[in-house]
């Protein structure tokens, strides 16, 4: 048996528009310390890994490990019948085909369940190594999204260069080029407008807009985004999920020919 | 000039 409630239902739909549109299909595996996703896109270039921690839920329980494949277009469909401060429930029998969403209305005086059919997918796992990232940058999530959107439309890609100075967006193409620097912030009197920094030695790596801008989905989420990047390795765009687990983006640097 | 790695060059699969 599989159960897990979240009275902070909305988070689970907005966990479900951050990855949509990257991804059709994925697993959820299930286990005894919480849910996780793991998916590359089609073309292998970005990855999203999903983990919600069981403690963060208010009902948990998997009493055998269970990968639920789902159709994500579907699944969004169905969270989509449920109110923002629904209270979003999950539902498996062990080995079972189905999964039912159960949503109820913060006085219980409404209550919807829907099943869905499960997907048997067979998908590549990555082993992603410990990576200790040159650059951390952390930054204000809907500015970060704000800057994929505005440097999208100068070129296909994005070059991002941090010093110690600060970070660098920029992006050229057909029309022109463009320019974005954010310096550390010296004091902010809230955390989550805060620029941070921390550096080992300068990164610039360009990575596809398109992604980038797919990552930004998750700016509901999270009201920071952090971006660890260390010299030809992919770039790890990570948002937190309220309390109880976090979303990262993978993405493959893009390399001079 | 500039063209898209794949994630699997990075990545092991396990």
């Amino acid at each position: 048996m599989f159960e897990a409630r979240l009275v902070q239902g909305s988070l689970l739909k907005k966990v479900l528009d951050a990855i949509k549109e990257l991804l059709n299909e994925a697993s959820w595996d299930c286990a005894d310390s919480g849910i996780q996703l793991q998916a590359m896109d089609n073309s292998h270039v970005s990855l999203v890994s999903v983990n919600l921690r069981a403690e963060g839920f208010d009902k948990y329980r998997c009493d055998r490990n269970l990968i639920m494949g789902m159709d994500l277009t579907s699944m969004s469909k169905i969270l989509k019948c449920a109110a923002n401060d629904d209270i979003i429930t999950m539902k498996a029998q062990d080995n079972a085909d189905t999964v039912t969403f159960i949503f109820e209305s913060p006085s219980q005086e409404k209550v919807s369940d829907y099943e869905m059919k499960l997907m048997n997918l067979d998908q590549d796992h990555l082993g992603i190594p410990e990576t200790d990232y040159a650059c951390v940058i952390k930054l204000p999530s809907g500015e970060f999204a704000r800057i994929c959107r505005d440097l999208s439309n100068f070129g296909e890609s994005i070059v991002i260069a941090c010093s110690k100075e600060g970070v660098k967006f920029s992006a050229a193409g057909d029309i022109g080029t463009g320019n974005i620097k954010l310096a550390q912030t010296s004091s902010v009197d809230k955390e989550e407008e805060a620029v941070i920094i921390e550096m080992q030695e300068p990164v610039t790596l360009t990575f596809a807009c398109r992604y980038l801008n797919m990552f930004t989905k998750a700016t509901p989420l999270s009201p920071q985004v952090s971006l660890s990047m260390s010299p030809d390795v992919p770039l790890v765009v990570e948002y937190s999920i309220g309390d109880i687990g976090q979303i990262q983006y993978f993405l493959a640097p893009k390399i001079d020919d | 000039p500039n063209h898209q790695t794949s994630l699997s060059s990075y990545f092991i699969k396990s």
